[in-house]
């Protein structure tokens, strides 16, 4: 069920919080 | 300034701080601090050629493009700028990223979470904040929800949050919450951090030539 989803967790994956792409050449 | 690495460094680095001195403050060791200038020479001189790190050369780093506008990008930017200048300089860069050390502390990763997404600075996170989160993460991604799941998902993640009920979360609350659920601050540690060494190799080369 999509209400169980976690908000957090989800904007945890936003691509702007995900510094590794700064890494990456 | 009188070591090799000062010199190497210091005066060319914008907010210049010895790597030795940073790596003390941080989780980082004087290596891994060298191997990053050579990350935030590459981010810093990619647009505006000044040693300093503008928004858009963040942008530019993280999405290939540098004129992509994006809530969580700002987001960090805002954070990253320590001293309020509008640019990150060396230091910054390197006391901001060491949050995201996979050995540094949890409390620093939960409280800088906090902060994120404290959108208005009140000390709290309020609903409509996280609304505002999760309608931005929609956007940027190819997920189409409902309003009334969007409204579902932020009601229900809220309440287990808001523990005490008072309609808003507070730093106690979110330390619970993340305790509770730790996949919430997963992009909150960086392995590359820790391979830094690895990823920029030609520092490392001359650090030990120099020894």
């Amino acid at each position: 069920r999509p209400s169980v989803m976690n908000a957090f967790e989800l904007i945890s994956t936003s691509q702007g919080l995900n510094l590794g792409t700064l890494f990456e050449k | 300034m009188g070591c090799a690495s000062s010199r190497q460094f210091g005066a060319r680095a914008a907010g210049h701080v010895e790597p030795e001195v940073l790596a003390s403050d941080t989780s980082f060791t004087v290596n891994e601090v060298e191997a990053l200038y050579e990350l935030y020479k590459r981010m810093s001189f990619s647009i505006i050629k000044d040693g300093l790190i503008h928004k858009e050369e963040f942008q530019l780093a993280l999405f290939r493009n540098s004129k992509k506008a994006n809530l969580f990008a700002d987001r960090v930017f805002d954070l990253f700028d320590l001293k309020r200048t509008g640019v990150i300089d060396f230091e910054e860069f390197v006391r901001s990223l060491s949050v995201f050390h996979p050995k540094a502390p949890t409390s620093e990763k939960t409280a800088f979470a906090f902060k994120l997404y404290d959108l208005r600075g009140t000390g709290y996170i309020e609903k409509e904040e996280l609304r505002e989160l999760v309608l931005a993460l929609l956007d940027e991604s190819d997920l189409r929800l409902s309003d009334s799941t969007v409204e579902a998902i932020v009601d229900n993640t809220f309440s287990q949050a808001d523990s005490n009920g008072d309609g808003k979360i507070d730093p106690e609350e979110w330390e619970e919450f993340v305790k509770k659920n730790p996949a919430a601050l997963r992009n909150m540690s960086l392995p590359y951090l820790q391979d830094i060494t690895m990823a920029f190799p030609s520092f490392i080369t001359r650090s030990e030539a120099k020894d």
